[in-house]
């Protein structure tokens, strides 16, 4: 018996806004420890990583490891009939082929459950070495988001480089070009406003915008947003889901010829 | 002009 009882249910649905530009389907892998998913893009550049802690939910009981194949299509539309203060509770049974979601209003005058069959989804999992980055960035997920939407108006591709005076995000394409320098500020009153750069050596990497701007699809989840770099290893994007766990993406470089 | 990689270039499949 699974069962997951989230009082939020609009952090799950932030969750799924985040990551159904990138994936159709997914499997979501349930053990005591929490829900955990791995999975590419069709293309194999980037890859989501999410995890959410059983602590983090009001109510969360897994008897059994389970792997809910869905799609996530699907499952948006499940969530589009759930209302913003809604508290959700994810249930299915040992060997199931299907998930309930069940949606209480706060005042518990409204209760209405869904039931969504489940797939077997192929999966393909990734071991993902631990890395020591060059580079840590710390800044706000706003600030990141309209600095990746501003300069995808320029070219196809984000070039970002960090040194100890900064970080700063390029592009250029047919109409000119675009910079965009942040120095560390740091707001001891407004921790979230802050930029931080965590420094071992200067790094300067190659992004592809299409991408870049799908992860901030995240950026409701969390006041800010962290860029783990290092030459030839692929950027990761993290945002933090406050008391939940966190939402990671992981970006293949683009590598001169 | 630089060119994507992709992941399973630096992740090994489980």
């Amino acid at each position: 018996m699974f069962e997951a009882r989230l009082v939020n249910s609009s952090t799950f649905r932030k969750v799924l806004d985040a990551i159904k530009d990138l994936l159709n389907e997914a499997s979501f892998d349930c053990s005591e420890n929490g829900i955990q998913l791995q999975a590419m893009d069709s293309s194999h550049v980037s890859l989501v990583s999410l995890n959410l802690k059983s602590d983090g939910f009001d109510k969360f009981r897994c008897d059994r490891n389970l792997t809910m194949g869905m799609n996530l299509t699907s499952l948006g539309k499940v969530f589009k009939c759930s209302g913003a203060d809604d508290t959700v509770t994810m249930k299915a049974q040992d060997y199931a082929d299907t998930v309930t979601f069940m949606f209480e209003s706060k005042k518990q005058d409204k209760i209405s459950d869904y039931e969504m069959k489940l797939m077997n989804l192929d999966q393909e999992h990734l071991g993902i070495p631990d890395t020591e980055f060059s580079c840590i960035i710390k800044m706000p997920s706003i600030e990141f988001a309209r600095i990746i939407r501003d300069l995808s108006q320029f070219g196809e591709s984000i070039v970002i480089s960090c040194t100890k005076e900064g970080v700063k995000f390029s592009a250029q394409g047919d109409i000119g070009t675009g910079n965009v320098k942040l120095a560390q500020t740091h707001n001891f009153d407004k921790e979230e406003e802050s930029v931080t750069i965590d420094l071992q050596e200067p790094v300067a990497l190659t992004f592809a915008c299409q991408y870049l701007n799908s992860f901030t699809k995240a950026t409701p989840l969390s006041n800010q947003v962290k860029l783990s770099m290092c030459e030839n290893v692929p950027l990761v994007v993290e945002y933090q889901i406050p008391e939940l766990g966190h939402l990671r993406f992981y970006l293949a470089p683009k590598i001169e010829e | 002009a630089a060119n994507q990689s992709t992941l399973t270039s630096f992740f090994k499949r489980k």
